[in-house]
């Protein structure tokens, strides 16, 4: 465990946790993609298979039980919540996610470490996690007002990744052979997406005006 | 060698 992953891990916790609170306190998911919290709880439900079989560490098994359930949360409050649902903008929300499944699927099979039913589902994982976020940027770019909380869950999402990246690099550096390409890669092309709701991000908290995200 | 954790990251 190195301070980029520790900061990482907690800047990840942070905008899930965010993005409950505020379903939960304001009972609104305004601004929110239901598509995008849906493919979050599918990363996570098939990245940590491995919950039951390999311990890693207390930390390890209390973070992915958090996220599952976080992710799963937030998607249940969304759907089935009878005061939020209302607030759920399913004429907006249109992105067609199961266009992204299938194809990071396909790599999955194609593009991975070994051939094994965890493994491949780990790596799908993966390379879902990195364009999870477009049905979210899609939906902000359409509603183009940004409630400051779903800005502050896209930031941090993407802090997080950014952070992780640093991770990668001090690990490279600290221990032998930790390669891992597809990971690397997966993260890089997540982080990129962020960098232009970064600039507009910045830009607007400069500015101190209300974030704007061009059509 | 110990059981080394290729996944050791969430």
């Amino acid at each position: 465990m190195n301070i980029f992953r520790l900061a990482g891990d907690m800047t990840h916790l942070a905008s899930v946790l965010v993005l409950l609170l505020k379903i939960h306190t304001i009972k609104s998911c305004a601004g929110v993609s239901l598509k995008t919290q849906e493919l979050y709880a599918l990363v996570f439900a098939t990245r940590y298979l491995d919950i039951v079989t390999d311990f890693i560490s207390v930390y390890n098994t209390v973070m992915k039980l958090i996220f599952l359930g976080s992710s799963f949360s937030i998607v249940w409050y969304i759907r089935h919540h009878r005061v939020v649902r209302r607030s759920y903008d399913k004429d907006q929300d249109t992105f067609r996610h199961y266009l992204l499944m299938i194809p990071c699927m396909l790599l999955a099979l194609f593009v991975h470490e070994k051939f094994t039913f965890k493994e491949v589902m780990w790596t799908f994982s993966l390379y879902l996690e990195a364009v999870a976020i477009l049905p979210q940027l899609v939906l902000l770019q359409r509603t183009r007002n940004i409630d400051n909380l779903t800005g502050q869950y896209v930031f941090l999402l993407g802090a997080y990744r950014g952070l992780y990246i640093f991770n990668w690099i001090y690990r490279y550096f600290t221990e032998p052979h930790f390669v891992h390409w597809i990971t690397w890669i997966a993260g890089v092309v997540q982080t990129l997406l962020y960098a232009d709701f970064f600039y507009y991000y910045f830009e607007s908290w400069k500015n101190n005006v209300r974030l704007q995200l061009p059509a | 060698s110990i059981h080394e954790h290729e996944k050791d990251e969430l």
